[in-house]
C-alpha cells in the first residue's frame, strides 16, 4: 500500500508517524513545488500527516488540501 | 487497511485506542484545519475515534462530521 | 474487516462482545454527537452490539439506526 | 466473515450453535428493538439461529424475518 | 462459506452430512416459520440437505424449495 | 467450492467419486422431489455423477438435467 | 478447478490423464445420457478428454461438441 | 490454469514441453475430430504447442487455428 | 502467468531468456505457420523475446507482430 | 507493486528512499527525455520521489508533473 | 508481473537494474525492428529502463514511446 503527494507549492510537508506503542515522528520530508512523492506505509511508518497544498492520492479517490 | 482524515477546523481530534483485552487511548493526535492524515490499524491500534469537523475516507466512502 | 459508527445523538453506545467460549462484554465505549468511532473485529472482540440514533457502515451498505 | 442484525421489535433472538461434533447452543443473544448486532462465525460459532421481526444483512443481501 | 435458510414453514428440515470417508447425518435443525438459519461448512459438515418449504441464498443465488 | 443440486422429481440420485488413484463411487444420496442438497468436493470427493430430473447450480451457471 | 458436462448422448466418455512424468489413462467414465459429471483437477489428474455428443462448462464458457 | 482444445479436424495434436532447464517433448496427444481435450500446466508442463484446425479457449479468449 | 503465441508465418521464433544474474538463451521454439504456442514464465524462464509475423496474447491484450 | 515514469524533458529525476528507520536517499536515475523508467517498492526501496517534467502512472492513475 | 515492449524501430534498448542496495545495470538487451520482449520483475530485476522508439504495455496501458 503505498499513497502519491504532488506538492502544489513549496514547502510541502510529509510527516512519516513511527508503528508501535509509541507514535512519534520519524522523518519530515519537505517537497518543492511540482514535486513528487510516493510513499509506502512500512514496519517503521503506520500514520502519515500531510501539511500544505497539494494533491494526495490514495485508494479513495484524490483529495484537494488547500494549505494554510 | 488505513483511513483517511482531513481536518476542515483546527483541533480535530483522532484518538487510536488499544488493541487488546483493554480498550484504552494510547495516542491522541491534534491536526489543524486543512492537515490530512492517513492511519493504519496497526499491532497496537484497533479502534479510532474522530472529534471535530472533518471528511474521513474508510473503504465504504466518504463522511462528514459536522463536529460540535 | 472494520465497521464505521457515526453517532448521530449523545451517548450512543458500542458494545464488544468477547470472542471465545463465553460470550461477554469486554468493553462498551460511549459517543458523544457527532463522534465517529471505526472497529475493527479483533483477538477479543467477535460481534459487537450498537444502541442509540446512528449511522453504521458495513460491507453491506449503510444502516441507519432510529435509537429509542 | 460477519452477518448484521437489526431489531425491528424487543427481543429478537440470535442463538449461536458450537462448532464441531456436536451441534449446541452456546450463546443467546437478545435484541432490543432498535438495537444493532454485528456477529462474526468464529472457532466457536459455526451456525447462527434468528428469531423475532429483524433485518438481517449477509453477503447474499438483506432479509426480512417477519417475526410470530 | 455459509448458506442462509430462512423458513417459510413450520418444521423445514436443516440436515447436516458428516465430513470424510463416510456419510452420514451429524445433525437435524428444525425451524419454525419465520426462523433463519445461517450455516457454515465445517471440519464436520461437507453437504447439507434442506427439506421443506423455504428460501435459501447460495453464493448461485436464490432458490426457493416448494416444499411438499 | 459446492455445487447445489435441487431435486425435481423423486429419485434425483448424487453420486460421490472418490479422490486418488482409485476412481468408485463412495456415497450416493438419494433426494426426495422438492429436496435440495448443497455438497462440497472434499477430500473423498473429487467428482460428482447426477442422474434424474434436477437443477443444478454451479459456478458456471444454473443446467437443468431433463432425467430419463 | 472443475469442468461441468452434461451427457448428451448415450456413452459420453470422459478420460482422465495422469499427472506427471508419464501421460496415461488412469480412469474412464461412461455417462448415459441426460447424466451430468462434474469434475475437478486433481493430484492424479492433470488433463481430461472428452468424446461424444455433450455440453461442456468450463471457466472460459459453455462448448457443445457434436460428436462423431 | 487450464487451457481448452476442441479438435475442428482428425489428428490434431497437444505437445507437452518440459519444465526445466531442458525444453523438449515430453508428451503427444493426438484427437479425432470432435474430441475435447482440457490440459493443465503442472510441475512436468511450462509450455503447450498445438497443431491442427482447432479452437483453443485461454484466459484471453477464444482462438481459431487454421491449421495447414 | 503464460503467454499466447500464434506464427502468422513459417519460422516465428519464440526465444526464452534465463533468470537469474545472467541472462542468456536457454532455448528457441521455432513455430510453423498456424502453429500455436503457450508459454509460461517459469524459474528458468523471467523474459521472452518473439520474431516474425506472430499474435501474441498477454495479460496486456493482443499485439501484432508484423515481422521483417 | 510498480510506477511507471515517461520524462517529458532531459534530466527528470527519480530518488529512491530508504526503508527503515533511517530515511535517506540511496540511489538516483537521471532520464534523457523519451526515456522511461518502471521501478518496484523493494526491500531497500520504500519511497520514491520525483523532480522535472514527467508522466507518472500509479495504481491511481496518470500524473502529469509540469517540472519547475 | 511483466511489462510488454514491442520495438518501433532498431535498437530499442530495454536496461535491467539490479535489486539490492546497489542499483546498477545488470543486462541491457536491443530489439530490432518489429521484435517484441516480455520481461518480468526478477529476484535480481528491481527496476528497467527504456530507450529508443517503441510500445511498452504494462499494468496502467500503453505508453507510446517516441524515441530520440
Ligand atoms: N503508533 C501507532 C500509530 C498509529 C497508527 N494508526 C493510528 C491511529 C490513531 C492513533 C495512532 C495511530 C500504531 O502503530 O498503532
Ligand atoms: N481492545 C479492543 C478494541 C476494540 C476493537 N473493536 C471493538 C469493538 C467494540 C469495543 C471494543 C473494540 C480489541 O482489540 O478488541
Ligand atoms: N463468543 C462468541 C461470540 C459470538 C460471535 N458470533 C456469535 C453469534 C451468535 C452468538 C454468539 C456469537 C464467539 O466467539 O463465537
Ligand atoms: N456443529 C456443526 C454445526 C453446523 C454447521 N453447519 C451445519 C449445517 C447443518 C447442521 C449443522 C451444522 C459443525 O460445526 O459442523
Ligand atoms: N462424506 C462426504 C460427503 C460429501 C461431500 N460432497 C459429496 C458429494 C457426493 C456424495 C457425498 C459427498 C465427503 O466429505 O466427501
Ligand atoms: N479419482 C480421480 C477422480 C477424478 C477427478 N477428476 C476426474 C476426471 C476424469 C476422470 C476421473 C476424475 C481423481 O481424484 O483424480
Ligand atoms: N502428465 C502430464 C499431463 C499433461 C498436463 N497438461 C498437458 C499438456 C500437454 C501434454 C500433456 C499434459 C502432466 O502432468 O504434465
Ligand atoms: N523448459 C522451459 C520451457 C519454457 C517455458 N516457457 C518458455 C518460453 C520460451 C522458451 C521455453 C520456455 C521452462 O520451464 O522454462
Ligand atoms: N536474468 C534476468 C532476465 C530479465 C528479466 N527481466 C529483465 C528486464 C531487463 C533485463 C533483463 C531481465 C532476470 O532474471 O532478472
Ligand atoms: N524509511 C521510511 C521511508 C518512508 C516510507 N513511507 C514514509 C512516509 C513518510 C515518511 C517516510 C517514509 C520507512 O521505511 O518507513
Ligand atoms: N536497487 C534498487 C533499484 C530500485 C528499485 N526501485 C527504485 C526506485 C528508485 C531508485 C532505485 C530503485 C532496489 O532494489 O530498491
Amino acid at each position: 500500500d503505498y499513497i502519491v503527494i504532488k506538492a502544489l507549492e513549496k514547502g510541502v510537508t510529509i510527516i512519516g508517524l513511527t508503528r508501535g506503542e509509541i507514535t512519534k515522528i520519524h522523518h519530515t520530508e519537505k517537497l518543492d513545488k511540482g514535486e513528487l512523492m510516493v510513499a509506502q506505509f512500512t514496519r517503521h511508518t503506520s500514520a502519515i500527516k500531510i501539511r500544505g497544498k497539494a494533491e494526495i492520492l490514495t485508494k479513495y479517490g484524490k483529495i484537494i488540501l488547500e494549505g494554510e
